[in-house]
């Protein structure tokens, strides 16, 4: 079976989309089979790896969502060796208001996703990571009923941690009506300055918050802040300015050694399991 | 007149709220009178002020909008001096799908404020702030059509001016239709670093997109990047933590020097129009 993360966090502008995209190119560096699926309809994702808008015909993730004819096979673009991505485009805005009524309307995503993994059989992908949006909206909890697994990429900063409560509030939400296997992993630290006691405070409060949750039965009791923390590094933000990732920007800049050793732990616990 | 400002970008995380707060609380440091309004359900302005939670039957910015019954000055606390504070809590996450059907929906602030002003008469706010939420929603679209001045915080990085062409149009759409006064005055960059390459080209960017918009018939033809950029400074994510502005929390660290340069500029255009 595959490994099936959604990148969340209600908040804007926390490293979802560069550590979606980049823990997706670290992975199928590593040789793995990546599905990427851009759930945005800023859809950064596919902007970032500088796919080609979308010509013509060629259905997109708003296509997968609303229309059941549409399968994800077609969907896919082959965006890097390993990588294929599922793009969305902007009139994927208008699958919220679209989908409203619709009984099955938080599990369109879940669906095409088992009816892929299960036409593709023995070559099916490994690892799917699905970039959200910065709401807990249907796109988000279309992705959250579609996977395993939650990693939380945010900023070592005290407004973001007033979030998280929220964002741990949907996943408990979505765990105990469409999706039971649902649980967060782990928060994955973006654009960290660790030379600040600030920085370092905020890290231990999370810390300790996951330490406590390990006796409770919440979906984030086995949950913890990943190792390492993705320093902050201007390579980062230039690299989709190319539509690079960074190991096609700069392979041993921070940035990218840091997302390759996330990527490395994160492909170690899968063959562990 | 007082000076309106809006401080609005749908991208998240982008500095809005530490931008409301500190030019708010730099223009009051000046002895300037200033309301500064929480738009945004997370409250994030009132918890940097350190407000207390509203207590019992204090009225927030969720009944300001939806109870006409309800005048600003209920709202309002004296947060510090000269600066008055209309505070947001989580119910106003409520007030876009109960205005949705009303037909005065985008304009319950504006209303709010002009009485507001009427009652004060020469006591009245020399300068009121709108701290959005990030979003192009109800409740930015209540920021939008009070005001006359558009302030777009961000930071200089190239995912930040993929949205920047939505949030005009955003803009254009208000002014054709329920606040022609309304025009965009500014970019405030915040978190700036200066020391990369990449950030001044998307600043050279930016003040090429407003030089050329000079000659159109645009809202944004008097538009520029302000100066200066606000430094990242970890003291400026530090003073949240503490309740504090940057003033408070450590005056003359580099944060606290560029916020209040702004403010100086932002009295001092205001006094020579
Ligand atoms: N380690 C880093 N170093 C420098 N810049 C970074 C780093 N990580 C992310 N950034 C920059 O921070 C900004 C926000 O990142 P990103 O777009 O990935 O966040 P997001 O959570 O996906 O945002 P949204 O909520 O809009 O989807 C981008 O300009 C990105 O390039
Ligand atoms: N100059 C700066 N130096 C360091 N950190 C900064 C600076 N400006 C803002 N920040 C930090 O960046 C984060 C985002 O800022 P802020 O909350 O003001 O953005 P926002 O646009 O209001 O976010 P939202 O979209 O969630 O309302 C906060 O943790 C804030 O403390
Ligand atoms: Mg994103
Ligand atoms: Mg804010």
């Amino acid at each position: 079976p595959a490994r099936t993360i959604a990148l969340m966090n209600q908040k804007g502008g926390v490293g979802k989309t560069t550590t979606a995209v980049n823990l997706a190119a670290g992975l199928a560096g590593l040789g793995r089979r990546v599905l990427l699926i851009d759930l945005d309809p800023q859809g950064h994702a596919s902007l970032h790896l500088g796919a080609k808008e979308p010509e013509g015909d060629q259905p997109t993730v708003y296509d997968l969502l609303l229309d059941p004819g549409v399968s994800l096979a077609e969907v896919l673009v082959q965006a890097r060796p390993n990588l294929a991505l599922a793009a969305a485009t902007t009139d994927l805005a208008g699958a919220e208001p679209e989908l409203a009524g619709a009984p099955d309307k938080t599990l369109r995503l879940r669906r095409a996703i088992e009816a892929y993994q299960r036409e593709q059989g023995p070559r099916a992908a490994e690892f799917i990571l699905i970039d959200c949006p910065p709401s807990l909206g249907l796109l988000t909890l279309n992705g959250l009923s579609a996977v395993r697994e939650v990693f939380i990429p945010m900023q070592a900063h005290f407004l973001a941690l007033q979030g998280v409560g929220k964002l741990m509030q949907t996943v408990s939400l979505v765990g105990r009506t469409v999706n039971p296997h649902l649980h967060v992993t782990g928060v994955i630290l973006c654009n960290h300055d660790a030379s600040t006691s600030h920085s370092r405070e905020v890290v231990a409060d999370l810390d300790a918050f996951f330490t406590e949750a390990r006796t409770q039965n919440v979906p984030w009791s086995k949950a913890r802040v990943y190792r390492p923390a993705v320093r902050r590094n201007v390579k980062v933000a230039e690299a989709p300015s190319f539509g690079q990732t960074i190991f096609e920007y700069d392979k041993w800049c921070p940035g990218a050694l840091d997302y390759r050793a996330l990527a490395e732990a994160i492909a170690k616990e899968w063959d562990e399991v």
